[in-house]
């Protein structure tokens, strides 16, 4: 129902009472699907119809992504302007199956190393991966008296990719994070572009403190095993029409700002002075 | 300071019939000229906020109104809109005349809950209209 003039609004809390069911403003007349029609947004809404998500998303992972969408745009939804990532799509993806293998060494801080299975298939052959991470977070927040330096040692065990390293050992140091990012951009880029859409990869911890930072820090083990299994980031660009486009709706407002009739007088003193020349 | 009055200035300089307020509503802005106006739904009511987490309102804004016969700079309107006035007005009135639409949009980020339970955000284009033309 439409309020006056201004603003239309539904009023709150009113069903909307309109004799055709919303689902039905999205099929085709014809009930035909034909993929260009809708835009991958309503393509989502009409795919929907009744269907409940199978799997409810983890909530760690979601207070993440929530905390991403209030850094990237405003309340209603508009991407902040002064945003200069490149990608229009992150995917936050939660393993499917983990493994433990050895249990952690609590003394040492080796940390039971976790086979991790990803997949994939959400990811549309239009978006092209960026960055890739993988994210950790603890079981519930712990301190670390000192410095804690971690080697990992992440290996891609399927699919077995002949271009793709399939190794990735390397470091980082961590104090009273909440979250911890590990890149695997290196590792994932191949496969996300030969459309490998399941991932099968292990990550084993090695992590000692600092002692050379924090002498005074008691030698007590800490325990690792806080850790959370990871969950998957992608960043991705997607190139298809209906996604939007920053840096091309950048260049376009500068290539634009000049009015039309200001472009015209522009060429035309081009042509005189070109015309002089010959 | 009395002055005479002669009695030629006493007659009215315009036809007693000439109305001014109707001579200069012909200069003041149309009352439901096209423009921009709010629609603010929320996903809730749409059933939709199982899975689209993120924005909870949602306003695609819309154009409505009467396009003027003079609208080229103020609506960034081309030269045509004026063409197919004239075609309306004087040569074939079943051409429509010039429609107020939306000229510019603004794109909305979502986040969204995927049916195998992963998130997604995503920034789409042209889903907020932000100013009105005539065409």
């Amino acid at each position: 129902s439409q309020a006056p003039r201004g603003e239309a609004v539904i009023a709150a809390g009113a069903e909307l009472e309109s004799e055709a069911d919303p689902w039905s403003l999205l099929q085709p007349l014809d009930g035909a699907d034909r993929p260009g029609l809708l835009p991958p947004l309503f393509k989502v809404l009409s795919d929907r119809r009744g269907e409940t998500p199978r799997l409810q998303p983890d909530s760690r992972a979601l207070y993440y992504m929530k905390k991403l969408y209030k850094t990237y745009a405003t309340k209603e939804g508009v991407p902040k302007s002064g945003r200069s990532h490149l990608h229009n799509t992150v995917r936050l993806f939660t393993p499917c199956a983990q493994h433990k293998q050895a249990p952690g060494d609590r003394v040492t801080g080796i940390l039971s190393s976790v086979d991790l299975l990803f997949n994939l298939d959400r990811v549309t052959a239009v978006e092209h991966l960026l960055k890739s991470v993988l994210l950790y977070t603890f079981n519930n927040s712990v301190s670390f008296p000192s410095a804690v330096t971690c080697v990992y040692n992440l290996v891609i065990k399927e699919p077995k990719s002949s271009n793709a390293p399939s190794r990735a050992p390397s470091s980082f140091t961590f104090r009273n994070h909440k979250w911890i990012e590990i890149d695997v951009t290196s590792l994932l880029q191949p496969l996300v572009a030969s459309s490998e859409r399941s991932i099968h990869m292990s990550v084993n911890f090695t992590c000692k403190k600092d002692q050379s930072k924090h002498p005074s820090a008691q030698d007590g083990p800490f325990n690792m095993t806080l850790l959370v299994p990871p969950s998957l980031i992608l960043y991705l660009n997607d190139t298809s029409a209906q996604a939007y486009h920053r840096w091309y709706s950048l260049h376009h407002k500068r290539g634009s700002s000049q009015g039309p009739d200001q472009e015209r007088s522009e060429t035309a003193v081009g042509e005189r002075s070109a015309r002089h020349r010959r | 300071g009395q002055e005479i009055i002669s009695p030629e200035f006493k007659k009215p300089l315009v036809p007693v019939s000439f109305n001014l307020s109707e001579y200069f509503k012909q200069f003041l802005f149309p009352q439901n000229e096209c423009e921009l106006h709010d629609f603010r739904l929320s996903f809730s009511q749409l059933k939709w906020d199982s899975w689209i987490v993120a924005p909870h309102r949602y306003n695609p804004r819309y154009c409505k109104g009467d396009c003027p016969r003079a609208v080229r700079h103020r609506y960034g309107s081309p030269v045509h809109t004026m063409v197919q006035n004239i075609i309306y007005e004087r040569l074939d009135p079943s051409v429509p005349r010039p429609s107020c639409v939306p000229g510019k949009y603004s794109p909305l980020s979502v986040l969204t809950i995927e049916p195998d339970g992963s998130i997604a955000y995503k920034e789409y284009e042209d889903m907020i209209a932000t100013k009105c033309t005539c065409r």
